[in-house]
């Protein structure tokens, strides 16, 4: 077992420490890496460059925890509906999930999450995918863009997609005439030659 | 309705208006919100616009020109003032297709606004909102972009005449990219290097004059243009622009923090980012930005997946629901769960602006480093993620994804920029990577972190 205490309920307060103990850990890290550049030599101009990487990775690793922090907020006291924020609770499950999975190396390099639990989680998101599954058409319809915004046929509401495909094609400007100019000027006249 | 959609629709264990409800802030926004769009929809002015991938750059530019100039009037005759319910009713007649006055609203005015002195607002703000006075905000050059201190273009103060002498000494210092800059704006703000009394004194802003007001030709000294095609954004013309020695009052620079006297005298601002306010505004409403394309982009995805049929899961069985396949669920699932995540983080940001913005004006100015380290990160994070899920998305509609037909194109086109305008993403995280360590070393010299930071704090 790690040091976190995430397990199979996939509490979101384990979650979230997680991904705040990786930014911690990320930031140190590229913290003592730009001091060692500065106390072997380097300019703080020199080491940052030397340490952008890792700067770069600190930064990226504190948005995510930080967009996390604000999704699970968000649960706990923006959503009054007992059936919206289940639904909404598991997706958040998944934004968390998901992100520790793709990022599984930062998670476990000192440890924090360990192997069991990584394979705990590779399941856990394959099982989310499939409790997401019945709600997936509500939570894009929660967003309650309209056609006229969407302008895309395979993401009607009413869902008559190849009825809109169709017409789509029907009215490219290359059918307004059977036959194209393009024949007239270059396809005949290199057909006849040949 | 498709009856494969309409099951899906059956089957949801909640109601989708709820959460409607929680992203539109209540039902009473959300009913605002449907009646401002269905009078834009409606509209027969608009109504009939021709397709818009069939259109010439130059039809793109004059198209958006006449919406633009249209919904301004009503805007005003319908006496919107909410910014959102504002952009709720232009985005259901222009989606994805960006206002002409995008920046004259949400850059000249507000930097205005915020960097002016009071005399200086009574000179320019009224103007500027009856459209005597179209700008935009020009910082980038054509060999400097996110580096501000880079900057080559200079203001150079003349206390003789009491004029800057602004200049773009270098073809590198043109300045290039800003939007409506091309053809649209009558005036700019032009961010320039100080030379004062034979100092440098950093970069500061000020109001430029492009063209004439009467016939819009361009006036002495001043070369200006559009850029020429691009990726997307075809309706917006952002330019280039040349200024040789030309000569602006001393009242041209904003000076409400930074001052100039008369004598050339400089006096400097309590914090040196208050220059790059209204960057920060539009960094923190990136991030909506992107959550809202990227959940259009999923809603097309999934409705599609739910409609599409593609090959028996058992022996000759019926074709299965593309969105039953679990590869194609792990493709756009994740992209759904992001585009809530960044939707909430977003409008928090928003917040965030609109409470420190506020302590700002009453000259309290303690929390505008971490707005300003975190909305640059959170812009990079958001507008990444969004681009890299809107193309799964499109992908995971097969062939289909790639038709102008799906609409992936428009919205892709319309995202993606953000991951380089208003600062390029890595120089983006590295500025919020800096930020970060000057908390830590704050945190390890036993000062505790306030707010957002204070995990900082926490032993590893």
């Amino acid at each position: 077992r790690g040091s976190s205490s995430i397990d199979s309920r996939l509490d979101l307060t384990a979650l979230f420490d997680a991904y705040e103990h990786r930014a911690v850990r990320l930031i140190t890290e590229a913290a003592g890496r730009v001091q060692g550049l500065v106390t072997s030599g380097k300019t703080g101009q020199q080491a940052s460059n030397q340490a952008s990487v890792q700067l770069v990775a600190a930064a990226n690793a504190f948005c995510h925890a930080f967009v996390l922090k604000t999704f699970m907020d968000k649960l706990s006291v923006g959503v009054s509906d007992a059936a919206a924020r289940s639904a909404l609770n598991t997706l958040c499950q998944l934004y968390a999930v998901y992100g520790i999975v793709d990022n599984l190396g930062e998670f476990m390099i000192d440890g924090y999450v360990s192997s069991k639990q990584a394979t705990m989680l590779n399941q856990r998101l394959l099982d989310l995918l499939a409790e997401i599954r019945p709600n997936a058409v509500a939570f894009v319809d929660a967003f309650d863009t309209p056609d006229n915004v969407l302008k895309s046929a395979l993401g009607r509401f009413d869902g008559n997609v190849y009825e809109a495909i169709f017409e789509y094609a029907k009215n490219s400007k290359l059918n307004e005439k059977d036959v194209a100019d393009a024949y007239h000027k270059h396809m005949k006249p290199f057909m006849d030659e040949m | 309705v498709n009856p494969d959609l309409a099951r899906e629709r059956k089957r949801a264990t909640f109601d989708p208006i709820q959460l409607t409800y929680v992203l539109y802030n209540g039902p009473e926004r959300v009913r605002r919100k449907r009646y401002l769009q269905s009078l834009a929809i409606n509209d027969p002015v608009i109504a009939n616009s021709p397709d818009w991938h069939t259109l010439s750059r130059e039809q793109k530019y004059e198209e958006v020109m006449r919406k633009t100039v249209y919904y301004t009037n009503r805007v005003q005759e319908l006496g919107l003032t909410d910014p959102e319910e504002i952009f709720s009713y232009w985005e259901a007649g222009m989606a994805h297709e960006n206002s002409a006055f995008g920046l004259h609203s949400s850059m000249f005015i507000p930097t205005i606004e915020k960097m002016g002195t009071e005399e200086q607002k009574q000179a320019w703000i009224p103007r500027s909102l009856s459209y005597e006075i179209i700008g935009t905000y020009a910082q980038t050059e054509l060999g400097h972009g996110t580096f501000v201190r880079g900057l080559e273009t200079t203001a150079t103060y003349d206390p003789k005449s009491k004029e800057f002498v602004i200049n773009s000494p270098t073809l590198t210092s043109t300045k290039f990219w800003p939007g409506a800059l091309g053809k649209t704006s009558n005036y700019c703000i032009v961010m320039a290097q100080l030379l004062t009394q034979g100092q440098n004194c950093g970069i500061q802003a000020f109001i430029v004059p492009l063209r004439r007001l009467d016939n819009h030709q361009a006036l002495p000294g001043v070369t200006v243009g559009d850029i020429g095609t691009k990726f997307g954004y075809e309706s917006i013309d952002n330019g280039f622009l040349k200024l040789n020695h030309v000569r602006v009052p001393r009242m041209n620079m904003l000076m409400r923090y930074a001052k100039v006297l008369e004598d050339g005298t400089f006096i400097k601002p309590d914090n040196d980012k208050l220059v790059y306010g209204s960057m920060v505004f539009i960094r923190s409403v990136i991030t909506n930005d992107a959550a809202r394309s990227l959940g259009q982009a999923c809603t097309i995805a999934i409705r599609y997946s739910a409609v599409r049929r593609q090959t028996e899961v058992s022996p000759k069985g019926e074709e299965a629901q593309v969105l039953d396949y679990q590869t194609q669920q792990h493709r756009v699932f994740p992209a759904l769960a992001t585009s809530y995540a960044l939707w909430f983080a977003g409008r928090y940001m928003v917040d965030v602006y609109l409470r420190v913005t506020e302590q700002i004006e009453k000259g309290a100015l303690e929390e505008l480093p971490q707005l300003h380290g975190l909305s640059s990160g959170l812009k990079a994070f958001s507008s990444w993620a969004a681009s890299r899920m809107l193309e799964e998305c499109r992908m995971s509609c097969g062939g289909h994804g790639y038709s102008n037909a799906s609409g992936f194109s428009k919205i892709y086109v319309d995202l993606t920029p953000a991951c380089t305008y208003e600062g390029e993403n890595m120089v983006m995280m590295l500025q919020s990577a800096r930020f970060l360590l000057k908390c830590f070393a704050q945190a390890k010299s036993g000062a505790k972190l306030p707010g957002l930071v204070s995990c900082l704090n926490r032993p590893l």
